[in-house]
């Protein structure tokens, strides 16, 4: 025993702080430390050493279970929403995701349902262009699920593979823009029994806590089916979608990586958690 | 509430007195709880609170209120003080220059349309320059905002370069009647020394009076080390908090703050051009004291 380090007040401070700094949030932070601390309690970690394994392999379980995204349509068209509160990312993610489908073969048409921001619909159309898609459009003020409806019958009668639908960002809270989502995925619904097949909430990595009212409220009025973290290129660990997938079940699909049309990867837990614990 | 919380953990002290040590540990433990939830970085959040544990012990607790509630009022006047103590707003004078940097996504190109209505309104004669070629359709949005507001937008010939345009656009400025410059850059990240560099190109050929750090209010524990960068890679004057009309409880605020000294100017409340307000440190401390 002699000479062997101890698990003292400092080692709990200083996982308490990585983690922390992470954004995983107090409540995480604080349920990993209990769990860590019962297992010392019981003498099944006895060395400090061994703590930070643990943690990952805690983590893992919660990260890990997804069978990850799969990247291949079910149906024609496969329907994906695109949705998350102002500037996460939602717009560059549809460019990035249109591209991986149209290098995979298959053809896909986006739906330019954001009729509010300048330019919107403008950013979109040169996304478009960048990935080999084609685009529905209108004109600034349209209603957003007109421009769906008129996409999803474009991409049946058509035949497209895929339709992905951008939408304005919009904060969560404001239950009138909320009421205009739902209405969204209401009419793709009605037009095509099952779609939208994937609704997925684009995550800035910079945010914190308040990602999870964000996951909470979107997944409440339109369900969620996945989670993008975008910008985890920056300096940012992504912590919150270790709440999210604790508090909510909700996985992580994607992961944004950069501004270029390349920088999309499925989300892969290893990778995750070593830039986590690095 | 926090209130309720610190209270609760007053229930144990018999009587009332001094503050000590001891008795207000329990409360200090809540509070950290408190700014670590509303986003505080946490070693800001260390050593707001040893700030406040300095503050509060030996202090008195009156007649007419609770430890507790004592407690809570030196947390809620040192996060004022910690956030400005009053508000300075941005007032620019004639022929300033204000350049607008920060992450992506954090909200420039719409917080440049609105400083360009409200000192439009005030009587300036504003000039916009979408200095990112970057971003698809970047050069639009401004220009659509712009147009919807009847400021002039300066045109960039295609992809050009954002140093040449910010000279091109300030030597034009001079000579046209415009008094108040407003440029928009691309978003990037803190830790891309490129474009890190350009800002510093752009600061060296025109010399802003006033650079601002434009940043998302919900912006979590690397707050510190974006405008800790920012400051040390490029100097700021002061911070644009944006998208404060959610329910983010704005720790990032104290977080910036903290980290560079450079005070909180505007709040960005909505996606409107009128949808900018003064930042006051007190209403600041009440929202994220939650
Ligand atoms: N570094 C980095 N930047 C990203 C990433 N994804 C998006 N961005 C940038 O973030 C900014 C906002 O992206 P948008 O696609 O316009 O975001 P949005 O969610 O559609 O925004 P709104 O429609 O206005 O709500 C742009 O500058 C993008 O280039 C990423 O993974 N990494
Ligand atoms: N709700 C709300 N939305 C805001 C606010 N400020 C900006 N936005 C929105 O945030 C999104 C991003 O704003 P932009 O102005 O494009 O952000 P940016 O910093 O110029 O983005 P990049 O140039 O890509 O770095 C847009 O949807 C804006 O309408 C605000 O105060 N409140
Ligand atoms: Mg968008
Ligand atoms: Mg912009």
């Amino acid at each position: 025993v002699l000479g062997r380090p101890a698990i003292d007040e400092a080692i709990w401070e200083k996982i308490e702080e990585a983690l922390m700094l992470s954004d995983m949030g107090w409540e995480v932070t604080t349920k990993l430390l209990d769990g860590l601390k019962e297992r010392v309690a019981q003498g099944e970690l006895n060395d400090p050493s061994l703590l930070i394994p643990a943690l990952r392999e805690r983590l893992m379980a919660v990260m890990g279970d997804g069978k990850g995204f799969d990247l291949r349509p079910h149906s024609k068209p496969w329907v994906i929403m695109v949705i998350g509160i102002n500037g996460t990312g939602k717009t560059t993610t549809i460019g990035k995701l249109s591209h991986l489908y149209h290098r995979r073969g298959y053809r896909v048409l986006l739906a330019a349902s954001d009729t509010f921001r300048a330019a919107g619909t403008e950013q979109l159309s040169l996304w478009a262009e960048l990935s080999g898609a084609d685009l529905v459009k209108n004109i600034p003020g349209a209603d957003p699920a007109s421009v769906a409806y008129d996409a999803l019958e474009a991409a049946i009668g058509r035949g497209y593979d895929l339709l992905i639908v951008d939408t304005a960002g919009r904060l969560h809270t404001k239950v009138n823009l909320m009421e205009e989502l739902k209405k969204i995925k209401r009419v793709l619904g009605k037009r095509l029994p099952g779609s939208p097949h994937e609704v997925l909430l684009v995550l800035d990595a910079t945010t914190g806590q308040n990602a999870i009212s964000q996951a909470k409220l979107f997944d409440q009025g339109v369900g969620i089916t996945g989670l993008v973290l975008a910008k985890l290129d920056g300096t940012a660990k992504g912590g919150i979608v270790v709440a999210i997938k604790e508090k909510l079940g909700i996985p992580v699909q994607f992961v944004g990586t950069g501004e270029g049309i390349e920088d999309l990867e499925v989300f892969d837990p290893q990778e995750f958690l070593n830039a986590l614990f690095e | 509430e926090l209130r309720d919380r610190l209270n609760g953990a007053f229930k144990k002290i018999l009587g009332r007195g001094k503050l000590t040590e001891r008795n207000i540990s329990d409360s200090l433990r809540e509070v950290r709880k408190v700014l670590l939830e509303a986003d505080v970085n946490y070693k800001v959040a260390k050593e707001f609170i040893a700030r406040v544990e300095e503050e509060a012990i030996g202090r008195e607790v009156t007649q007419s209120i609770t430890p507790g509630q004592e407690v809570i009022k030196v947390v809620y006047d040192q996060l004022v003080e910690l956030l400005g103590g009053q508000p300075s707003p941005l007032r620019p004078t004639r022929g300033s220059k204000i350049m607008l940097v920060g992450l992506q996504g954090s909200g420039k190109t719409t917080t440049a349309g609105k400083l360009a209505k409200r000192f439009n309104s005030q009587g300036f004669k504003p000039l916009l320059v979408p200095a990112d070629p970057y971003r698809p359709a970047a050069v639009d949005q401004l220009r659509i905002l712009g147009e919807s507001l009847g400021v002039e937008v300066y045109s960039p010939t295609k992809g050009e370069d954002p140093v040449k345009l910010c000279q091109r656009a300030c030597n034009w400025v001079q000579s046209s009647g415009f008094d108040l410059l407003i440029l928009d850059t691309a978003g990037r990240l803190h830790i891309d020394e490129e474009m890190m560099e350009e800002l510093r190109q752009i600061k060296k050929a025109i010399a802003p009076e006033e650079i601002l750090l434009v940043a998302d209010a919900m912006t979590g524990q690397e707050a510190v080390r974006v405008a800790d960068e920012f400051e040390a890679k490029l100097g700021i004057d002061g911070i644009i908090l944006t998208k404060l009309d959610g329910d983010a409880q704005g720790g990032a605020a104290l977080s910036m703050r903290a980290a560079t000294g450079r005070p909180i100017r505007m709040v960005g409340v909505g996606e409107k051009p009128e949808d900018l307000e003064i930042f006051y440190p007190d209403r600041m401390a009440s929202r994220i004291l939650g």
